[in-house]
């Protein structure tokens, strides 16, 4: 996955990403794409959940999961979650939970939660960054001020690092695929560093949902994993999804 | 570059979106926070039946591929449906109410909506 919220020169905040699933579960050799990914394809739906009539927030769905893994509350906040693996993974935590040990949160239940209750940045960052999960994860969540978006690395036990938007210190975006971004991706898939140069030559004064689409559609950041990509405008409460495919020659991830 | 990883010049100009790598926009529901959590996903799940259906038939070919004798499926079939009773609410029931309207036993809705946990390793 690619996730990355940016800041343009008046303030306004974009929040996108490409999401990536799908890795070994059966490669189909007619098609060159992966069997899963490809049978994720079809299931993609954009979901607005409402109360008495009124949009409390909108996800990006696979039929069938209920969890949220894209979403945005309008006006509020926006939030996306990318795959952290660690040998201390979900498999332990789903093990614990089972034996009966069960004061971690599902990832996806506790995002759901999240876009369903919070009703601020700082309320979702808080809930996001302290609450025991079963797996590790990086949140990469945007507001609606400016310097209003962050990426939390997350072990299943607590936060290791909140990175944030830092206009004096000239990030305007942050990016985040599925390293911790003090270290160095794997140099088998490093689709950060080609991703944060078409950021940079994009440059502040010319983010927009056309720009970023365009960096996300750059190869290797779109890729035989892409399923979907999201772009979302939290002032606006605007959310696209865009079904995404990959011909040869493309990589595998 | 023709060689992997296949990294190519920054594009430029592909939004709207169109051509080779688009593949269409996602549809919209609207899912009613107000009705029971077993109701709530019916219609999305009734349109999507087959769709889900191959996914998870797909996803058990493979396990069946690592697993020919079929104990992997029928492991999950029985010990992951009970699962969703202890999951916090609504979500048991919501989980409930997809594996109803998709026809699809609990165990593998509950799976399917786990896999993010099972794949961190």
């Amino acid at each position: 996955c690619t996730s990355v919220v940016a800041e343009d020169k008046t303030g306004k905040l974009f929040h996108a990403r490409n999401l990536d699933f799908g890795l070994f579960l059966g490669w189909n050799a007619t098609t060159h794409a992966w069997k899963v990914t490809e049978q994720l394809r079809p299931l993609v739906v954009n979901l607005d959940f409402q109360r008495n009539n009124a949009t409390v927030f909108k996800s990006v769905n696979y039929a069938g999961y209920m969890g949220i893994l894209t979403g945005i509350r309008p006006k509020a906040f926006t939030l996306t979650m990318n795959e952290r693996f660690n040998i201390d993974g979900g498999f332990i935590g789903i093990l614990e939970w089972l034996l009966g040990k069960r004061d971690g949160m599902w990832m996806g239940f506790l995002t759901r939660q999240v876009l369903e209750n919070a009703t601020s940045y700082e309320e979702a960052k808080n809930k996001l960054a302290q609450t025991k999960l079963l797996a590790p994860a990086y949140f990469i969540l945007g507001g609606n001020k400016s310097e209003e978006g962050c990426v939390i690395t997350r072990s299943r036990a607590a936060s290791l690092d909140i990175w944030e938007i830092s206009l004096k210190q000239g990030r305007w975006y942050v990016l985040e695929t599925n390293y911790d971004h003090w270290k160095d991706p794997l140099f088998l898939d490093d689709r950060r560093t080609p991703a944060m140069k078409c950021m940079n030559r994009t440059t502040q004064a010319n983010i927009s949902f056309g720009t970023i689409y365009d960096v996300l559609s750059t190869k290797p950041v779109l890729n035989k994993l892409t399923t979907y990509t999201t772009l979302m405008d939290v002032s606006e409460g605007k959310l696209e999804t865009y079904l995404r495919d990959c011909p040869n020659p493309c990589m595998p991830w | 570059q023709y060689v992997p990883p296949y990294t190519e010049e920054c594009r430029s100009g592909t939004y709207p979106p169109s051509g080779p790598t688009f593949k269409g926009q996602a549809p919209w529901y609207k899912i009613n926070l107000d009705i029971s959590p077993r109701q709530r996903w019916h219609q999305l799940i009734s349109d999507k039946k087959a769709e889900l259906n191959s996914l998870i038939q797909g996803i058990k070919d493979l396990a069946n591929a690592f697993f020919p004798s079929g104990k992997l499926v029928e492991l999950v079939d029985k010990y992951m449906g009970p699962l969703a009773d202890t999951l916090p609410f609504p979500f048991g029931d919501e989980i409930k109410g997809i594996a109803e309207a998709a026809d699809i036993p609990l165990g593998e809705i509950v799976l399917f909506n786990v896999f993010y946990e099972l794949f961190t390793v």
